[in-house]
């Protein structure tokens, strides 16, 4: 609903939200495709593959999602490449953050398929660095519960992840700027609209994307680690992915 | 030199409207 005060370009951008349940569906039914050859298998290197294949399809879900943006639309191709292999596992971690966020227990994990796992169990099922990437994910989505991030935030705050204007090589880099301009402008004035009684709201919203790129980097070591150990499923985009950005 | 990144080219690039 259109409320008072609610900036435009935040509606659209939360617009460009996909359906979770068409999403999840999708996911689960393409997981179930795979799984004739694991079936039976269950230990900790069949755990991080599942990870590795959810983490795959939540890929595919987050490109369609960029390219169901207006402003992202408007680039060309070699420039929405190369905004998504600057970004790509940082919108991965968000994404699980977020849900995380919006599901609101401490003690347990929602996966994009819509299962919710005890945390000590994954920790379990998972080793040391794994272990300790999972937990950092989870303060840190506690941290932002208690702050009350809300979808609209959230919405706005994949954008401006999306659209870094510090990426190398643009051939449109002042759109870039320019987009993730209008878009802070946007979330300054909805938090500040919203959330008069929490005048800091902004600048405490955009403190944690600091230590999102960090966890995603420890990420994409980890998977280039295991990738290495031959442990990662092959031909699928989250390699390509990792590929590109490192070679 | 980056490695062409093909599944995701072919993501971005493929005509929906089809």
């Amino acid at each position: 609903p259109q409320l008072p005060g609610l900036p435009p370009l935040v509606l659209e951008l939360l617009g460009c939200d996909q359906d979770e349940l068409m999403v999840q569906n999708k996911i689960i039914a393409h997981l179930q495709q795979e799984q004739g050859c694991s079936r039976g298998r269950h230990d900790k290197s069949s755990t991080f593959s599942q990870m590795c294949r959810m983490a795959d399809q939540t890929l595919f879900s987050i490109v369609e999602w960029a390219r169901s943006c207006a402003f992202f639309k408007e680039l060309k191709v070699g420039d929405q490449m190369k905004l998504l292999h600057n970004c790509w596992s940082e919108l991965l971690v968000l994404d699980h953050i977020f849900r995380q966020v919006l599901h609101a227990k401490e003690d347990s994990i929602l996966l994009v398929t819509g299962q919710e796992i005890k945390l000590p169990l994954i920790l379990d099922e998972v080793d040391a660095t794994l272990s300790s990437l999972v937990q950092k994910g989870q303060n840190l989505a506690m941290r932002l519960h208690t702050l009350q991030v809300d979808r609209r935030e959230i919405a706005c705050l994949k954008f401006i992840v999306l659209f870094n204007p510090n990426v190398k090589m643009l051939e449109n880099q002042a759109f870039v700027e320019g987009v993730q301009e209008q878009v802070n402008g946007a979330l300054l004035e909805y938090t500040l609209t919203t959330y008069p009684q929490f005048q800091e709201k902004f600048s405490q919203l955009l403190v944690p994307l600091t230590e999102v790129r960090s966890l995603s980097m420890q990420a994409e070591d980890y998977l280039c680690y295991m990738n290495l150990s031959g442990e990662v499923p092959c031909n699928n985009l989250l390699i390509e992915m990792l590929h590109a950005k490192r070679a | 030199k980056k490695k062409d990144n093909a599944l995701l080219r072919y993501l971005l690039d493929k005509d929906d409207t089809v």
